[in-house]
């Protein structure tokens, strides 16, 4: 997928890293430091919904192909959304002083395409 | 060319750039918001006292190999905030609770462990281990061996009056030292009863006395030997998650 950096309107992921100490958090929250809430952004244009690599998936990119280039091309409405996703592992302190460490799936975005 | 506003994050995207200001701000409780409802917490936790550092660091140097940096923070291997690969599907936690002492719980061998929590609500208990320190005392006779004592961990069934249960362990001790006691089955009684999840715990040792052994239950000068248990589970509902083929 495509790192936002300016230089076009297309879907691409934004990077947001939030900085625990910064906003207070890191009084409960052990580890980590911080969290990427990296987000997605961007146009989907026709030619990019049916390119691999920016589809959402292989099956998005063939369906998208099938709707350019069919009998009766289909104006497409595509969005830009997360493709990729992984976890993250978090260590804090609940509310009775229990250190709580906890493994959470599709926690943060590494790609982004057009779905 | 696909029409503006026909998606949510294109919209977002674009107002976000007419007020950059205010909607990083937005932005940015929206990513906190994230972060607790993932969490199962309705708020941040409140922490008006810490724990102490020695017992923190000593449970969770136990729990996986932690290493304290420099600037006190302890670095858990796969937790400096890099995104680690999404092998783990199902969302497990592991809850290390610290024993505690109050004037309900009045003799020296007794203590309690307060596991519930807003955020551990659904959690279905896989494992869970209770860390008892045990010191040797200076023998009296000069002889090397090992030193055999047999410790009664008894367990209160959750309720008030309800009845205790007994983990017994025959312990061998060549040296100060910590030992473990399986109290599963005890934990997940009390997970299972819901609300207050106190698990009320009588420490006994047969032989201790003799043998000059001193298992630490509660005692405020040495945080770093403060009994502590180690809950392994699983979000309860993961049974009924369809799995990717």
């Amino acid at each position: 997928g495509l790192e936002c950096d300016g230089s076009s309107d297309l879907c691409c992921r934004q990077q947001f890293y939030i900085d625990f100490r910064l906003i207070g958090w890191n009084d409960w929250i052990i580890a980590p430091s911080g969290y990427f809430g990296n987000y997605c952004e961007g146009d989907c244009p026709p030619y990019m919904a049916g390119v691999p690599g920016s589809a959402s998936s292989f099956h998005t990119a063939v369906v998208n192909q099938y709707r350019m280039r069919g009998k009766s091309p289909v104006s497409m409405n595509s969005c830009c959304i997360p493709t990729k996703l992984s976890t993250m592992s978090m260590l804090y302190f609940d509310d009775e002083y229990n250190i709580v460490k906890r493994d959470v799936p599709n926690m943060i975005v590494d790609e982004c395409g057009c779905a | 060319e696909a029409p503006r506003g026909a998606c949510a994050s294109c919209a977002a995207a674009r107002s976000e750039d007419a007020e950059s200001g205010r909607v990083d701000g937005d932005l940015l409780e929206a990513v906190k918001r994230h972060i607790l409802t993932r969490l199962q917490l309705r708020e941040r936790p409140n922490i008006t006292h810490p724990v102490p550092k020695a017992a923190m660091v000593t449970a969770l140097r136990k729990l996986h190999a932690g290493k304290l940096r420099e600037d006190g923070r302890v670095e858990i291997p796969d937790l400096d905030g890099h995104p680690m690969s999404n092998e783990v599907l199902e969302e497990s936690s592991e809850i290390i609770s610290f024993a505690e002492k109050d004037d309900l719980v009045t003799s020296k061998s007794s203590l309690f462990f307060l596991i519930s929590s807003e955020g551990n609500q659904n959690l279905r208990v896989i494992q869970a281990t209770l860390w008892l320190y045990f010191k040797l005392l200076p023998s009296p006779t000069e002889e090397r061996g090992k030193r055999k004592v047999t410790t009664k961990v008894y367990y209160q069934e959750p309720g008030l009056g309800s009845k205790w249960n007994l983990v017994e362990k025959r312990v061998e001790l060549r040296r100060s030292g910590w030992h473990t006691f399986t109290l599963t089955e005890a934990v997940r009684l009390v997970f299972e009863k819901g609300g207050d999840r106190r698990q009320n715990l009588d420490v006994r040792c047969d032989g201790c006395e003799a043998e000059g052994v001193v298992p630490v239950l509660l005692n405020l000068n040495d945080d770093s030997h403060r009994p502590f248990l180690v809950v392994r589970a699983r979000q309860a509902d993961a049974k009924h998650r369809i799995r990717k083929r």
